[in-house]
């Protein structure tokens, strides 16, 4: 069962990009569907709603766009 | 899989290129 360390909310996104930069994979990674119970459709769309609202600084790291939070 | 990420990725970038 999804523990709450594994839903996809808008703290858990916060928490992982105060903790380090990630890039969009990064955070699919931990937002499993297998783990949450949402199908691939409704994580990238509820993914999406939370980092418009999170509004992160972003910065290319190797190349690849990273989203981060200061706190 | 991995090529299950890399559409969900591109789905979600996609999502916020309007916004980006």
């Amino acid at each position: 069962t999804p523990s709450s360390q594994t839903a996809l909310c808008l703290d858990a996104v916060r928490r992982y990009l105060i903790r380090k930069p990630m890039t969009t994979k990064d955070l699919l990674k931990k937002f499993q569907t297998k783990r949450t119970g949402l199908s691939s459709e409704q994580t990238v769309n509820v993914l999406a709603q939370i980092l418009k609202r999170l509004n992160p600084e972003r910065k290319n790291i190797s190349d690849k766009m990273h989203f981060y939070l200061t706190e | 899989s991995s090529s299950e990420a890399d559409e969900m990725a591109a789905a979600l970038e996609a999502e916020l290129n309007d916004f980006m």
